[in-house]
């Protein structure tokens, strides 16, 4: 993902459940798009970034280096979607679970 | 006793109508193997596709447990069992529905007419409705005998088709009691013979719908899905590697009072044993790097030998070099 650009963006992550070893009790989905976030949080942090006040904060903490040792904002995830897991229990009943905050929507500094 | 339709619990955000087969729908994904042939997994694919496609509405729920029925004779009665074990504390139940295969008509008739020889015999003998008593007991442990939890009546006006009958009332109250194993008599008034000859896809099940409050706190998926422990117990193994000790290890670091001053979160006690072993998510995930295969490992050595070799013959040519350059 070189083409990707360097500022914080959300980038596309499939996951496979075979390739985690769960794939023997989950009936469905077999992958899903979990994608992920990655990037800088430099200063000064366009509005695309979505950078929380805080970000902004010790983003400029960071710029100006008055208080060694303070990283970068994080990228992070910020609004996240459930996915419907239909699974195996260890009684081999079938169940059917939403889990909340499974793929990524978008991210944010 | 309330007539023919079974009621289907608010929760219930399926399509199939009791007394419809859901089979009759699209047919199962593929991949999905053996279990599509129980209509409990039909059922439950069902719900997921429809949970996909609309979303879970507010008051829905976000766990549907399926809970297959297992043949069994109670004080010389064949009744339906099922293990609700797997249910969870923090599962809060919204509606339970029992769902169950009506046969055409009733073994003894069936011989009766084939006997008789009369084509409008089975016409003749076949009541318009049938009543089914649905008796459900809770079973203890090492007892013979079960503790009846409800009694429901029903009235079948189809044959040879699926019915649904709210259960919610029952289920909250076998989990109230601790009683998870219930199990289901099927009497429709005849003399019982054993079990009808059913095939294994009409045998009756359970659907439980709940909210799980336990989902959005952090890690919920591996509570359910990660099926291997990181961490396997290693109590009184003497095979034990020194560093795998089950005593709280030392802490070597200096002792800083202020959390400002060591990183760490003010209200967390990390001295405390629960920390030591499954908050440790470094450690989790060495778990699950893939071993590397006996071909593969035996490449690697033979690589890291080579290495080996190479820096042998690195140091010996600078050592020869120097001797060169000195000379």
């Amino acid at each position: 993902q070189w083409n990707e650009p360097r500022i914080c963006s959300r980038r596309y992550m499939k996951v496979d459940f075979a390739d985690i070893g769960w794939n023997e009790w989950i009936i469905s989905p077999k992958s899903f798009d979990a994608y992920y976030c990655a990037g800088a949080c430099e200063f000064p942090m366009p509005k695309i970034v979505r950078p929380s006040n805080h970000a902004t904060i010790q983003s400029i903490v960071k710029a100006v280096g008055i208080i060694p040792g303070i990283p970068e904002p994080c990228c992070v995830p910020d609004k996240m979607s459930s996915l419907s897991v239909l699974f195996l229990d260890e009684n081999k009943n079938v169940v059917l679970k939403v889990y909340p905050n499974m793929s990524v929507e978008t991210c944010a500094c | 006793s309330p007539p023919a339709c079974p009621v289907q619990p608010p929760a219930d955000p399926d399509s199939s109508a009791p007394g419809r087969d859901p089979r009759r729908g699209s047919p199962p994904p593929p991949g999905l193997g053996s279990i599509a042939q129980d209509m409990v997994a039909v059922h439950m694919l069902k719900l997921y596709e429809k949970y996909n496609r609309e979303g879970s509405r507010p008051g829905d729920g976000n766990t549907v447990r399926s809970f297959k029925a297992r043949p069994e004779f109670l004080a010389q009665k064949p009744l339906y069992c099922f293990n609700l074990t797997s249910m969870q504390d923090s599962e809060m139940i919204l509606a339970a529905t029992f769902h169950f295969y009506a046969d055409k008509r009733p073994r003894h008739r069936e011989v009766f007419c084939k006997r008789s020889k009369n084509s409008s015999c089975r016409l003749l003998h076949l009541p318009p409705v049938l009543q089914l008593n649905l008796v459900f007991q809770s079973i203890h442990q090492n007892s013979a005998y079960g503790l009846v939890k409800g009694n429901i009546t029903v009235l079948l006006q189809r044959r040879g088709a699926w019915h649904a009958k709210d259960i919610s009332h029952i289920v909250k109250e076998s989990k109230r009691a601790g009683e998870l194993i219930l199990c289901v008599e099927l009497d429709s008034g005849e003399k019982h013979q054993g079990f009808p000859e059913q095939v294994a896809s009409h045998l009756p099940y359970i659907l439980v719908y709940a909210n799980d409050l336990a989902i959005s706190e952090p890690n919920s998926v591996a509570g359910t899905l990660q099926r291997y422990d990181p961490f396997p117990p290693s109590d009184g193994d003497p095979n034990l590697s020194p560093n795998a000790s089950t005593e709280t290890r030392v802490r070597r670091d200096t002792y800083l009072a202020s959390s400002i001053q060591n990183n760490e979160l003010p209200e967390v006690d990390y001295s405390n044993n629960k920390y030591n072993k499954h908050d440790i998510w470094e450690n989790a995930y060495r778990s699950l790097k893939p071993k590397a295969s006996r071909k593969d490992r035996r490449r690697k050595g033979q690589e890291n030998t080579e290495t080996l070799k190479k820096s042998q013959v690195l140091n010996f040519d600078e050592k020869t070099m120097k001797k060169a350059r000195r000379k």
